[in-house]
């Protein structure tokens, strides 16, 4: 039933799943709608870049996992991990830059798939993150590093941990305002 | 001292006292723009002898036309992050209500990434979120909203098109859908303000932009939910609200290009996805 995105859909027309106008049990019942759709699309597209990738590969390679809290810097496969990688799809028609911005608990490096490093920026998790989270993550820092995406395709990023005592200083500089 | 952050494009000035945002240059045309950002709260209504409507689900009523501000008088608690790919601005209206302000390397746009919630409620009035943008730019009763992300309207305060227009409804009379976008302009500079998700908003007054991006009612409106939009989640104390609005800064004749080319992007975001180790295949 997954093999479409036509088939496999998270999406809930009705004004009350949108604009809360429904009761709350009515509410919860989106909520489960919802998430089952978009797990299934997660399932599908997980699937298809893996096929995309395999093309080139010589073992297959492992599932995606697509981290749902990301807004609020929590993605235990990057916290967890010492090397990963990030591969971002892009649906417009034209290249794309932006921004990622991943949970960890140390520093890393990053590589682009041109092969050469990105410059990256670590730097604490804010107050408000910390509070959203709640019980959802602990990681400490985030990572922040630009990526380039071709029209409608993907790239992927490696991102490599760096060891404490090799790790280059600090390029981030804090400055505290006190009230008056 | 003031503090201002920059990237090319824009320049950010935060009151040194405060810690609110007090200006914004639009580097490429040197023109700048005083603004103030912060968060304010209505009271939502129970209804009163005249009328009994309350605000709940369908209606949105605020019990006093003057908003609440939620910036406590002193300071925001004022904290700055610089780096080689962002320059974030990170302040705290209130235990439960933080903001970071971010400017991205090359981006023309700055990021309002608020945190809202839960909503107290142990006062027992229902209240309604509001971010508000206060320039100085001469709008003259009008401002504009997006239909579906698509068709550019004006919207002009206490104004129809089609019909009388009675006022009884000062501020949530004249609140529009937002769909994608929302902007105020006046002839030389033009404030954008893109949403990540669609919200109400309204120019209450000239040179304001407000928009709605939390709200928690103790009273149903009548109007066939039978509860008020009370949600308590996952923890039984109300819900946590993310979101990002972009703001962008321009010329007005250079608005459109910039604000088409962002909405894209952001309707149709990369999508980002992991897997862990490094192996042949990568």
């Amino acid at each position: 039933s997954s093999s479409t995105l036509r088939k496999s859909m998270g999406v809930a027309q009705h004004h009350d799943a949108v604009s809360g106008t429904e009761k709350q049990h009515v509410a919860d019942d989106y909520a489960e709608r919802l998430y089952k759709g978009r797990a299934q699309c997660q399932e599908l597209v997980g699937d298809v870049l893996g096929n995309l990738m395999q093309k080139n590969a010589t073992v297959k390679p492992p599932q995606a996992v697509f981290c749902d809290y990301l807004n609020i810097s929590v993605c235990p496969v990057t916290v967890d991990n010492q090397q990963f990688t990030i591969t971002a799809y892009n649906p417009i028609a034209r290249q794309v830059t932006t921004v990622v911005r991943i949970p960890v608990k140390g520093n890393y490096s990053i590589t682009g798939p041109n092969g050469k490093m990105v410059t990256t920026q670590l730097q604490d998790v804010s107050e408000g993150t910390k509070q959203a989270r709640r019980n959802r993550g602990n990681a400490p820092k985030e990572l922040l590093f630009p990526i380039t995406l071709p029209p409608l395709g993907f790239s992927t990023y490696i991102a490599n941990s760096l060891p404490g005592a090799g790790s280059p200083p600090s390029n981030v500089q804090y400055k505290v305002f006190t009230p008056k | 001292a003031d503090e201002t952050v920059e990237n090319q494009f824009l320049s950010l000035t935060f009151d040194g006292s405060t810690g609110l945002l007090k200006s914004m240059t639009d580097k490429k045309s040197g023109r700048s723009m005083s603004v103030r950002q912060s968060f304010y709260w209505y009271t939502s209504s129970v209804g009163t002898e005249q009328d009994s409507q309350k605000s709940g689900a369908y209606i949105f009523r605020p019990a006093k036309q003057t908003p609440q501000d939620l910036f406590n008088g002193t300071s925001v608690g004022l904290k700055v992050v610089k780096g080689p790919v962002a320059v974030e601005v990170r302040q705290q209206f209130q235990p439960w209500l933080s903001q970071v302000i971010r400017l991205y390397n090359a981006k023309e746009f700055a990021e309002f990434e608020w945190t809202v919630g839960p909503i107290p409620i142990r006062d027992h009035l229902g209240k309604e979120i509001i971010t508000r943008f206060d320039t100085d730019l001469k709008t003259n009763r009008t401002f504009y909203t997006d239909a579906n992300g698509r068709q550019i309207l004006e919207r002009i305060r206490d104004h129809r098109a089609d019909w009388q227009y009675s006022n009884t409804e000062p501020v949530s009379g004249n609140y529009y859908p937002i769909n994608s976008r929302a902007f105020i302009k006046d002839p030389k500079m033009q404030l954008t303000v893109m949403t990540d998700r669609s919200q109400g908003g309204s120019s209450v007054q000239d040179g304001s932009l407000e928009i709605m991006i939390h709200r928690r009612t103790l009273a149903d409106d009548n109007r066939g939910v039978g509860e008020p939009l009370n949600e308590t989640g996952q923890f039984g104390d109300g819900l946590i609200i993310r979101g990002k609005h972009c703001v962008l800064l321009t010329s007005v004749n250079k608005a459109a290009v910039a604000h088409r080319i962002l909405g894209e992007q952001l309707y149709m975001a990369p999508s980002l996805s992991f897997t862990k180790g490094v192996q042949d295949w990568a």
